[in-house]
């Protein structure tokens, strides 16, 4: 029985959405 | 990247911006003029200006100034409050607010649902979180068949969408992201607590002449 996936969970693991980024530049 | 001598821009963002900014946020004085230290490297690090500009902000995410993405997009735009084409230093702070520690999680929760309401209509409608779901996947170089794409869909409505009527609306958002808080960790950024310590550089020479 496949894990029932969030599609949220999927999209919040977007580089575009880890702004933490934004300080390591 | 290029380096920019600082006669070359303002070394701390005019003082009454700064102290409205400070009031009107969870960031203090000292901690509006570090992120002024971080604006100005994004801002400057391709077009002279002062502003960020897309691909400024796609250099500082991905260190690639090309790399196009679909959240990175989203992010940008409801950054740019005014709407017209790039993040002004006001903009920076005002959004970034929002991800803050000590922001309410109901102004994240609010803003991820602006996040995720790709067309503006008010609500988050199938075909965008299949958009949404087909951009992670093209992302992450998933490959997954249409169906089970679809299954995706179907699974997150049945979740969320509680009076089944297609749309996921902000109090649905609300209730579904409340029981889910993971969703929202990338709505957080612990960096804004010692911001000051991020950008020393600020605290250094403050006030002192160069």
């Amino acid at each position: 029985e496949p894990v029932a996936l969030n599609a949220f969970e999927l999209i919040s693991m977007s580089a575009g959405l880890n702004l933490g980024n934004l300080f390591d530049s | 990247m290029g380096c920019v001598s600082s006669k070359q821009f303002r070394r701390a963002p005019p003082h009454e911006d700064a102290a409205l900014l400070a009031k009107e946020t969870t960031f203090s004085l000292n901690e509006v003029e570090a992120l002024y230290e971080l604006f100005k490297k994004i801002s400057y690090s391709i077009f002279k200006d002062g502003l960020i500009h897309k691909e400024e902000f796609q250099l500082a995410l991905f260190r690639n100034s090309n790399r196009k993405n679909l959240f990175a997009d989203r992010i940008f735009d409801l950054f740019d409050l005014k709407r017209n084409g790039v993040i002004e230093f006001e903009e920076f702070v005002r959004s970034l607010h929002i991800f803050h520690p000590d922001t309410p999680m109901a102004d994240k929760i609010a803003f991820a649902f602006r996040l995720y309401d790709l067309r503006g209509t008010g609500s988050i409608e199938r075909e965008e979180l299949k958009e949404m779901v087909l951009a992670i996947l093209n992302e992450s170089d998933l490959l997954l068949s249409d169906d089970a794409v679809e299954q995706i869909v179907d699974q997150t409505f049945k979740q969320a969408d509680l009076n089944s009527d297609g749309r996921i609306d902000p109090d649905e958002w609300k209730e579904f992201a409340s029981k889910n808080p993971a969703l929202l960790k990338n709505m957080t950024l612990p960096y804004l607590k010692d911001i000051t310590m991020s950008f020393p550089s600020f605290v250094v020479y403050s006030g002192a002449g160069d």
